[in-house]
């Protein structure tokens, strides 16, 4: 998986 | 959102908590270096620029909040409101060697080539070495306050915590980002003499103290 543009990490 | 997860949150959660309480109590920084928290300040600013751009959840949204507030707030009562007690003489690391290497790993390894993702990448690689002038600073001067010790180990716990976290995306969600993983495990490693330190020391009611 690679851009993730849906960061729901902090 | 997982266990892990969760408790790596409340984990750095509480490591902020605990720096703010030590120095409004004490109205001191003695020990604290104020370069650790410039960079936290930089990686935190730089990272949450999406609060404006998407919205994931309330929880999200508060904790970014309350990270960017609370970095910006330990940077103002480190440089001007305590600033006469701001150990400075031995906060001496030169961010430039962390901020220019992060700068232009994150131009040439990230996702996508785009302001964003850069900023997020640039963010997730300084938070990785942002903690060095920190720890420099306790070998520095051969020891560290209790409440100090208990402030890094909350710090260092939050990466460690989000390795399992990974661990468990990777296996049950099928997702990981490398990035994160690899910058989350420098970010851990950096802190286990540390932790070998805490645990042997401070749990036994000991103060910090390095050896000579």
């Amino acid at each position: 998986k690679g851009t993730s543009t849906n960061k729901d990490e902090l | 959102m997982n266990i892990f997860r969760l408790a790596g949150d409340l984990s750095h959660l509480a490591a902020i908590i605990i720096l703010l309480i030590k120095i409004w109590k004490t109205r001191s920084c003695a020990g604290i270096s104020g370069r650790s928290q410039v960079l936290f300040a930089i990686v935190f600013i730089t990272r949450y620029l999406d609060l404006f751009t998407n919205f994931i959840s309330a929880y999200n949204t508060a904790m970014k909040v309350f990270f960017l507030g609370s970095s910006i707030g330990t940077v103002y009562l480190m440089y001007l409101k305590f600033k006469a007690t701001y150990d400075h003489n031995h906060d001496t690391f030169r961010i430039e060697f962390l901020l220019l290497p992060t700068a232009l790993l994150s131009l040439v390894l990230n996702h996508e080539f785009s302001v964003m993702e850069i900023l997020w990448t640039f963010s997730i690689y300084l938070e990785s070495v942002a903690i060095l002038p920190q720890l420099f600073m306790v070998s520095k001067t051969g020891e560290a306050e209790s409440i100090t010790s208990h402030y890094l180990f909350a710090l260092g716990s939050y990466r460690g915590l989000y390795i399992l976290n990974w661990i468990y995306r990777y296996y049950f969600e099928g997702f990981y980002d490398i990035i994160a993983i690899v910058a989350g495990c420098v970010q851990t490693i950096l802190y286990c003499d540390f932790f070998y330190l805490y645990i042997t020391k401070v749990l036994k009611g000991k103060k910090l103290q390095l050896p000579a």
